[in-house]
């Protein structure tokens, strides 16, 4: 099983839809400061179904919506989907992928989907602890994030490994 | 549940000790099992690392770039004993000096073949690692664009000269 | 105190709006005195900026980079206007990309006449600003030393060929 | 005036009297990660007077004293001495150069000088004081903590613009 492709549209930084194909193997984004490199690592985070704004470093959950810039008006939605390959049937559905999305509009429900119907916050929960992706997603290390991975109380680093168990 | 942790410990246990030799060469390193602090909670699990030639110390006296190596010492550790799908790095090695990134890249090459890798990075170091390069831009419009690592590269490069030449 | 202060306030905006300007080019950027809270208490100092083609935002939403810069905008706003006799910084340039470092490199070159600054870095970028660069390593006794930069830089790639050939 | 001599022993990692002589301008200091570097930002910062352990990394203050290695047994005694050039009369002393040292051993009490003469710590924070190098001390920026030095409340701000003034 490997992220096979990140799509993203409206979210945070990127009005257009965009999207990037990945390998796997070991791949390597670069670009200028503030060219919205982090955001993509802020929509993997998000589309897995975080709900507290700070993770994804805003105030409100309105914040990961594209706000506008000089050249484009605001969005009014922000999604993104997460397809991963499932050639090896870790994830118990029966698709050689598996898309998982997220949706909010300005009027703040989410809206989520797996293979493109429409489930519960907890059906995407469950799906990725399935396969070690638990709430702390200790596989997503964020920016100025390394030495707090180490650094928390003895009982956090318990949780990581329980969670990698 | 504890016989599992016990085993997932165990295994990780052991590759944070190898991963902090490989990290920190002629250094030691171990995870210890706290005793539980009360009934119904279960241990915490506490770090020990000794650099070469330095006393063992609180992970608090430990340099920067030290600590940073510790933390990717675990994160190894679990990558070698429990494998998620695939990880997100963004800017790891900010704190490393030349060596210690080469390190970092040598370990992401010997365990690419385990789980995915996606890194984020400035350093020209950490683009070595990589089977596949993307690049990030802002476009003229103010909102972010994907290009090929080339043009990212090219633009990199396109600013730095109206810098130096303005 | 409240003249004193003014003044100080005016001077330091002055530079603010200067310094943003430089350092994100096509950007705009002002500090602003924010009405007092209560009799006793007098009012702090807000920041805004605008990078080029976005939307003027919170402080908290732009990214580490952006971050990095409006903070050494703010420290050169104060060495302009109030200089203290010298500064230490460690690895302020850790988040920054290689034209950003360029412009950091080219503010402390424009500015050393005007106060003394001592520069702690990985980057070789950095280096390049150095009028005296001095290099510390760790000793085999496991105490730290001083040494010319020459033997550091010696000391850096010997540990490299070791690494490559290890 | 300018920091001409930053002069350690038994501080952190530098058993051995270590000096380091700079000049105006720009000093670059590099070395691999452990070596010592930001002992020596810390060194500044507590021979300035700096009370609490935690903004030198430490527990308690006796972490400032070199704690021995493979190599090395334990110090006695920490001791940093800043020497600063004075031929332009900024500290209000008649010497060309001022020092300025602190001293403290296992027993736990520091002892400041000027000049190499006893005074006490607010003598020297008094003195430094006078040529902007508050409590607070904006000119050293610590490791990591760049985003930290605009990051505060806006009452921090002011208190640094103040400083300055
Ligand atoms: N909702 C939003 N709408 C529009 N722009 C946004 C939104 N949220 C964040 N941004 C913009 O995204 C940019 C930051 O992106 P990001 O943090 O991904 O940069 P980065 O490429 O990681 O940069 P660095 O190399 O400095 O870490 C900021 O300039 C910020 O203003
Ligand atoms: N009291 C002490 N006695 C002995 N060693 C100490 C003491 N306090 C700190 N150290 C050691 O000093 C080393 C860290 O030094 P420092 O933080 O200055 O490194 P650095 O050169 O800044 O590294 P980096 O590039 O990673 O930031 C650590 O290895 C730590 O164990
Ligand atoms: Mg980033
Ligand atoms: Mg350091």
């Amino acid at each position: 099983m490997h992220l096979k492709r990140l799509r993203v549209r409206g979210f945070k930084s990127f009005p257009r839809a965009t999207e990037l194909v990945f390998e796997p193997g070991v791949a390597v984004i670069i670009g200028p400061n503030g060219s919205g490199k982090s955001n993509l690592a802020d929509a993997v985070v998000w589309a897995l179904g975080e709900q507290s704004p700070s993770t994804v470093r805003g105030s409100s959950m309105q914040d990961v919506i594209f706000a506008g810039s000089d050249g484009r008006r605001a969005s009014a939605v922000a999604e993104v989907e997460l397809v991963f390959d499932n050639a090896d049937g870790a994830l118990p559905l029966p698709t050689d992928e598996v898309s998982v999305m997220r949706r909010v509009g300005r009027d703040g429900g989410s809206h989520y989907s797996i293979n493109r119907s429409t489930c519960r916050l907890t059906d995407v929960v469950e799906l990725m602890a399935g396969v070690g992706l638990g709430r702390e997603l200790h596989s997503i290390i964020g920016q100025g994030r390394v030495e707090a991975f180490l650094a928390g109380r003895p009982e956090d680093r318990r949780n990581q490994i329980e969670e990698a168990a | 549940i504890d016989a599992e942790f016990a085993e997932t410990f165990a295994a990780v246990q052991e590759q944070f000790s190898h991963m902090v030799e490989v990290l920190f060469p002629g250094g030691r390193g171990r995870l210890l099992l706290q005793e539980p602090a009360s009934e119904d909670e279960p241990g915490g699990v506490s770090v020990e690392v000794k650099p070469a030639r330095k006393l063992g110390k609180k992970l608090q006296l430990l340099s920067g770039g030290e600590r940073a190596l510790v933390a990717i010492a675990f994160l190894m550790a679990l990558v070698l004993s429990r494998p998620c799908p695939f990880y997100i790095l963004d800017e790891i090695e900010a704190a490393l000096d030349d060596v210690n990134i080469g390190r970092l890249v040598q370990l992401l090459r010997d365990y690419r073949e385990r789980t995915q890798f996606i890194i984020i990075t400035h350093q020209k170091r950490t683009m070595e690692a990589a089977d596949v390069l993307y690049g990030v831009t802002m476009g003229p419009d103010g909102g972010s664009a994907v290009v090929s690592a080339r043009m990212a590269e090219e633009e990199i490069e396109r600013e730095e000269r109206s810098r130096t030449k303005g």
